[in-house]
C-alpha cells in the first residue's frame, strides 16, 4: 500500500540522519506512481504532487518522528478536499417539473442511471417521469420502457420522431400535463469529439433548458477522462457528475481528474446493475480507494 | 514536439507523458522510457526522430505480429463474447456477424444475455441488420440453455458460425463469473473443444482496470482473443500493451464506431502510429 511504501521510503532516508527538502522527492515519486496506477490523469497528478510537496516541506514532516504518516495524511486530506463534499443534492426547480438531462459517453450507464434516479425520487415521494431521447441505439427506447415498468414510473417515448430535441420538448409538455414534478431525459451515448452529436445535444439543452445536466461517467475511465469531461463541460455544460460501476475494483482516479477539470460536484455513484443501486458520493471513501 | 530537433531531458519527459496519456500505465511506460533514457545517455539516440523510431519499435515488438481472427477451422465455429458492462459486446457481435455473412458464411447468434433490460431485443436488431439467424429465450431464462440451443441449431442446419452474446459482468462478482464458467461448460458439452474463440471485449476508454479484467476473465474462462472498442474516441487503448505482454493474448480487432461496418483487424503498426497522432 502507499502508506507502507512511504514509511519504507522515510525509514531509509531517516537512516541517513535529518530529513532535508530533497528527501521529500523520493516520497513524491511513490505518490505519483500510486496516483498514475489509479488512473488519475498525468497532468492532474502533476498539479496534485506540487500541492502535496509544498505542504510536505514544513517542519511538520521534516522534524516528525513519523514523516510517512504525516505525508499520507497530507495526501489524504488534499484528495478529500479536491474530491468535493458529500451531500451535493440535485437542486429541484421552484417551477416544476425539474428537468434533468443525462449525458455521457457510450455505455457509461446513462439509461440505467436515469431509471435509478427516477426510483430514488419516487421513493422520496416525488412524481418523476422518464423520457427516452436516445433515438440512435438499437432497442434503447425498449430498454428505458422496461426499466420504467420495473419501478412503475411513466416513460415518454416516440418511435416516430427522429429529433431528440423534439422528443424532449414533447416529453416536457407531457410531464406538465401529467403534473410530474421531475423529468429525466435519457440521451444517446456520444463522443465528445463528434461535432454533429454534440450540436444535437446542445439543441436538446436549448429546447428544454435543463435545471440539472448530469455527466454520467464510468469509474473505470482512464487518462482520457480529462479530455472527455472538459469537452462535455465546454460544449454543453455540466452541473453534476454521477460515477458508475463503482462496485468494480477500478481505483477510480477518473473521479479526481473529472473533478479537477470541471469543478463540478460528484452527486451520486452507481454501485450495481440493479435499479436500487445508487448511492451518495463519499469523498473519503473515494480518496482511500484511489490511494489503494 | 519538433522533428529533427536535438533532444534533452524535457523531450524524454514529454514522450513519457505521451505514453502515460495513452493509458499504457506507469509500469509499462517506465520500462520503455528507461530503455530510451539508456540509449539517450549513451549517445545512440540524438534526435526526436530517433526517439520516435525507438519508441515505435519497442511498442511494435511488444505487440508482435497481427493476429486476426482465424474462424471456421471447425464447423460450426463457436465464438463466446464476454466482458464487463457497457464495453460494446453486443454491438461488436453485430459487426462480426455482418462481416461473416457478407463473406458468404452462415451465422447464428445466441441471445444469452437474458438479464439486462432489452438486451435480447438489441441483439435481435443486430441479427436482422447483419442477416444472421438468432436463438432467443424468455427474459430471465438460463443463459447456458440459450447458448446450447444456438449451437444445436447450428449443427442441425450446418451453419458456419455461432456467436454467443453474454451479459456484461464485473470480474469482481464471483457468482457472475461462475455463471460464465457454466455457459462455457455447457457450450463444450454441445461441441467438445468449443467455444473455439473466447473473445474479451475491452473498452479503449478504460484505464488500468482493463488489465485486471483481462487477468480475471482469463483465469475464469480462458481468453483467446481481444476486441478493443471505441477507438474512434480520443482514448488510445495503450493498456493492450500490458495485456499482450503479461497475458500474451492476441488482439483481434478494434471497434471504431457504432455502425455495422465500424470494425477493423488490429494491426500493430497502425495502432502504434495512432499513438503518435
Ligand atoms: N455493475 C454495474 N453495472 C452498471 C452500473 N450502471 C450501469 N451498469 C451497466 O452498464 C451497462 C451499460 O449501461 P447503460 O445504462 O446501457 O449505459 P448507457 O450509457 O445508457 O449506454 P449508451 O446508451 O449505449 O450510451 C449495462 O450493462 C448496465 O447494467 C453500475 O453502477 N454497476
Ligand atoms: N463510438 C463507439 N461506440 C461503440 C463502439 N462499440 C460499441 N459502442 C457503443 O457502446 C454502447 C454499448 O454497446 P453495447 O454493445 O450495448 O455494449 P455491451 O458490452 O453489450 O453492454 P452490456 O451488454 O450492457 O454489458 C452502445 O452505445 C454502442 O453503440 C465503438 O467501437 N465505438
Ligand atoms: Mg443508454
Ligand atoms: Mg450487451
Amino acid at each position: 500500500s502507499l502508506s507502507e511504501k512511504l514509511e519504507s521510503v522515510f525509514r531509509k532516508l531517516k537512516g541517513k540522519g535529518v530529513l532535508v527538502k530533497d528527501d521529500i522527492d523520493a516520497a513524491m515519486k511513490e505518490i505519483r506512481f500510486a496516483l498514475l496506477e489509479a488512473d488519475v490523469n498525468f497532468k492532474v497528478v502533476k498539479g496534485f504532487i506540487d500541492k502535496v510537496k509544498e505542504k510536505s516541506l514544513g517542519k511538520g514532516v521534516l522534524e516528525s518522528l513519523t514523516p510517512g504518516q504525516q505525508v499520507i495524511k497530507i495526501v489524504n486530506d488534499e484528495l478529500c478536499v479536491l474530491l468535493g463534499s458529500e451531500n451535493e443534492k440535485i437542486r429541484l426547480s421552484p417551477n416544476p417539473p425539474t428537468v434533468i438531462m443525462m449525458i455521457g459517453l457510450h455505455g457509461s450507464g446513462k439509461t440505467t442511471t436515469s431509471a435509478k434516479l427516477a426510483r430514488h425520487f419516487k421513493a422520496q415521494g416525488r412524481r418523476p417521469m422518464l423520457a427516452a431521447a436516445d433515438l440512435q441505439r438499437p432497442a434503447a427506447i425498449d430498454q428505458l420502457i422496461t426499466l420504467g415498468k420495473q419501478i412503475d414510473v411513466p416513460v415518454f417515448f416516440s418511435k416516430e420522431d427522429k429529433i431528440p430535441a423534439v422528443v424532449c420538448k414533447n416529453a416536457l409538455n407531457e410531464a406538465k400535463k401529467q403534473a410530474r414534478d421531475i423529468i429525466i431525459l435519457d440521451t444517446a451515448g456520444r463522443l465528445h469529439i463528434a461535432e454533429d452529436l454534440m450540436k444535437e445535444l446542445k439543441a436538446v439543452k436549448d429546447a428544454v433548458t435543463p435545471d440539472e445536466i448530469l455527466f454520467v461517467a464510468d469509474a473505470m475511465t482512464g487518462q482520457d477522462a480529462v479530455n472527455i469531461a472538459k469537452t462535455f463541460n465546454e460544449k454543453i455544460g455540466i452541473d453534476g457528475i454521477i460515477l458508475t460501476k463503482m462496485d468494480g475494483d477500478a481505483r477510480g482516479g477518473a473521479a479526481l481528474s473529472i473533478r479537477e477539470v470541471t469543478g463540478r460536484p460528484i452527486k451520486f455513484i452507481g454501485t450495481g446493475e440493479k435499479i436500487d443501486m445508487l448511492e451518495p458520493f463519499h469523498p473519503e471513501r473515494a480518496a482511500s480507494r484511489i490511494l489503494g | 514536439i519538433f522533428k529533427g530537433k536535438a533532444i534533452d531531458d524535457t523531450t524524454i519527459e514529454e514522450f513519457e507523458e505521451m505514453l502515460l496519456a495513452s493509458d499504457m500505465g506507469i509500469k509499462a511506460t517506465t520500462e520503455i522510457v528507461e530503455g530510451l533514457r539508456g540509449k539517450y545517455e549513451s549517445g545512440s539516440i540524438k534526435t526526436v526522430e530517433h526517439v520516435k523510431a525507438f519508441l515505435r519499435q519497442s511498442i511494435v515488438d511488444i505487440l508482435g505480429l497481427p493476429q486476426p481472427f482465424v474462424l471456421y477451422q471447425e464447423r460450426p465455429f463457436v465464438v463466446l463474447c464476454v466482458g464487463v458492462n457497457g464495453v460494446g459486446k453486443t454491438t461488436t457481435i453485430g459487426k462480426i456477424a455482418s462481416k461473416a455473412v457478407s463473406e458468404g458464411h452462415s451465422v447464428i447468434l445466441a441471445a444469452a444475455d437474458t438479464f439486462r433490460a432489452a438486451a435480447i431485443e438489441q441483439l435481435d436488431i443486430w441479427a436482422s441488420r447483419s442477416h444472421a439467424q438468432i436463438v432467443k429465450h424468455q427474459h430471465g431464462s438460463d443463459p447456458a440453455a440459450v447458448a446450447f440451443d444456438a449451437i444445436e441449431a447450428a449443427k442441425a442446419r450446418s451453419l458456419d458460425l455461432v456467436i454467443v452474446d453474454t451479459a456484461g459482468r464485473l470480474h469482481t462478482k464471483s457468482p457472475l463469473m461462475e455463471e460464465l464458467k457454466k455457459i462455457k461448460r455447457v457450450i463444450n458439452k454441445s461441441i467438445p473443444g468449443a467455444p473455439h474463440e473466447t473473445l474479451l471485449v475491452v473498452d479503449a476508454t478504460n484505464g488500468q482496470n482493463a488489465l485486471h479484467q483481462a487477468k480475471i476473465f482469463n483465469e475464469a474462462v480462458g481468453i483467446t482473443g481481444i476486441a478493443l472498442t471505441k477507438m474512434d474516441g480520443t482514448a488510445k487503448g495503450g493498456i493492450v500493451l500490458s495485456i499482450k505482454k503479461e497475458l500474451n493474448i492476441p488482439i483481434r480487432l478494434i471497434g471504431v464506431g457504432e455502425g455495422i461496418e465500424d470494425c477493423r483487424d488490429f494491426i500493430p503498426e497502425e495502432f502504434t502510429s495512432a499513438l503518435f497522432d
